[in-house]
């Protein structure tokens, strides 16, 4: 199709009800028990900076969701881990309600609660997805705790292209150096973000990916498991 | 490292997406003409599918042994180059409870991938088609009771692989600067704003990994269409998917499915 206007137009419309969808989406993250989502929100923040274990956990998930071939043990995923890596999997697994019995997530897993797994499920394949290093700047965000702010500059981003700076919910903008944090993770979900005067300009490059709806997804569901922290 | 020069390389000469980068050097040695190769599609529609080699080929799955081996047609590829750096500065102040934290980091990640002169190998299609006319599939094959019992799983047959023709280098050298006066911290190498819980240090580490010649780094396959009898065609337009044909619907997952369907995202066009 063409690549003028309406397309980016269409992509902005689409990142504005994805952000809007995967917030009812991640609605089992909010409704966890404050102690098990300060629990799941730590193995969550180690995930970001360690592909390693996102990967594995993304096989463990693929494992129970939908089986591989060959049938992969638990072992067998978990062989490369560290015992750190290990033991932070495990935790993942239980806190979001997941038994694997006899080591095979393909034939002995039992969901206790499945809504609470696909959410997690949800979440961990849009941090999967995103491109190179991103999952770990969006750690840094996390640290910085600016997750709920980008959130807000999404969904502001994409109702009208521009946000305030005046607005008091994106004040953690204004420093010049955190915003290039910012910057850059949007730059790698295809989002030009550029700083005018007193506001924010956002624009989905052309011939974008998927990136800036799985950003949006990934910034939802970390906000929603952040609330309280 | 391996991962991320491959697919650096694709982006630079498969912009449209055919070829899939070969991700483990551990893969490479049995990527081989014929091979056969499963393609996983994704459970949310913003995920690319996963390919997963396998150590049969097309050959060993056949109801008869005779299949001939391929025809193979070599020509030049590409000889390939690239270097890529990326920098990043900047100072980060914010608060974390009670803690005021003041960090500073400046990197630079270098990447250099020379593959050198590459070769690619192809399986001649025509004459593949020719040989797998009236073959079928071996039902019983437990890796297509598998498949069959999968309804994500698609099997593919690898039909071209581009592959080095000398020992080639790929080398990162990651370079980061820190300064800081709190607990704010990344924690991987990929990241180049970084901090440590105290003082100013400076990490510096070099990775190299050798690569032998004849090593596959990336892959092209056809996918194929199963059908009830085993009789399969291979799927060559652009447009035609690969699958099983099901008798009847029977859903392998072990969650309930409505807890997908209740999720906003599953039925949004890709």
């Amino acid at each position: 199709g063409s690549h003028g206007a309406s397309l980016l137009d269409e992509l902005l419309s689409t990142v504005h009800q994805a952000t809007q969808q995967s917030e009812k989406n991640f609605h089992p993250f909010e409704v966890l028990p404050e102690d098990r989502r300060s629990a799941l929100w730590g193995v969550m923040h180690s995930l970001l900076f360690d592909k390693e274990l996102l990967a594995a956990l993304e096989q463990v998930y693929d494992s129970v969701v939908g089986g591989v071939w060959p049938p992969l043990g638990l072992q067998s995923v978990v062989a490369g881990l560290k015992p750190l890596q290990q033991q932070e999997l495990e935790a993942f697994l239980s806190l979001v309600g997941c038994r694997i019995q006899g080591g095979n997530p393909s034939t002995g897993s039992e969901v206790i609660d499945p809504q609470l797994f696909v959410t997690a499920h949800f979440l961990v394949s849009a941090l999967a997805e995103m491109p190179e290093d991103a999952a770990a700047l969006l750690g840094t965000c996390c640290e910085l705790q600016t997750v709920p702010v980008l959130c807000y500059l999404l969904h502001t981003l994409s109702d009208k292209g521009v946000s305030d700076l005046g607005d008091p919910a994106l004040a953690a903008l204004v420093d010049a150096d955190r915003f290039a944090v910012v910057q850059r993770l949007f730059a790698l979900a295809d989002i030009d973000l550029r700083r005018l005067q007193s506001s924010v300009r956002g624009v989905i490059l052309k011939d974008p990916h998927i990136f800036p709806v799985v950003l949006s997804i990934s910034l939802s569901g970390l906000c929603a498991l952040s609330r309280g922290q | 490292m391996f991962a991320k020069a491959t697919r650096n390389f694709l982006k630079e000469v498969d912009a449209g997406g055919d070829l899939i980068a070969v991700s483990k050097l551990n893969d490479a040695e049995g990527l081989q003409l014929l091979s056969l190769v499963t393609k996983r599609k994704g459970y949310w529609f913003w995920q690319k599918p996963k390919y997963q080699p396998l150590s049969l080929t097309l050959g060993d799955v056949l109801s008869d042994a005779d299949f001939p081996g391929p025809v193979v047609v070599e020509s030049d590829f590409v000889k390939y180059e690239g270097k890529y750096e990326n920098h990043l500065r900047g100072s980060v102040e914010t608060a974390l409870g009670k803690i005021q934290l003041n960090a500073q980091g400046r990197g630079v990640v270098e990447r250099q991938s020379s593959f050198g002169t590459l070769r690619k190998q192809e399986a001649d299609l025509q004459q593949l088609i020719r040989n797998s006319v009236d073959r079928k599939l071996k039902l019983s094959h437990s890796l297509l009771q598998y498949l069959l019992a999968k309804r994500s799983e698609v099997l593919c047959v690898l039909t071209q692989r581009i592959m080095t023709t000398q020992k080639c280098v790929i080398s990162e050298h990651i370079q980061v600067e820190e300064t800081c006066g709190g607990a704010l911290g990344t924690h991987t190498k990929t990241v180049q704003v970084s901090a440590s819980e105290d003082g100013n240090f400076v990490k510096d580490s070099n990775v190299v990994l050798e690569i032998p010649a004849a090593t596959t780094i990336a892959y092209g396959v056809i996918e194929l269409y199963v059908k009830l009898d085993g009789q399969f065609e291979f799927c060559l337009l652009h447009g035609k998917h690969g699958g099983f044909e099901h008798e009847s619907h029977k859903d392998p997952v072990h969650l309930d499915p409505v807890v997908f369907q209740d999720f906003v995202f599953t039925d949004a066009p890709d």
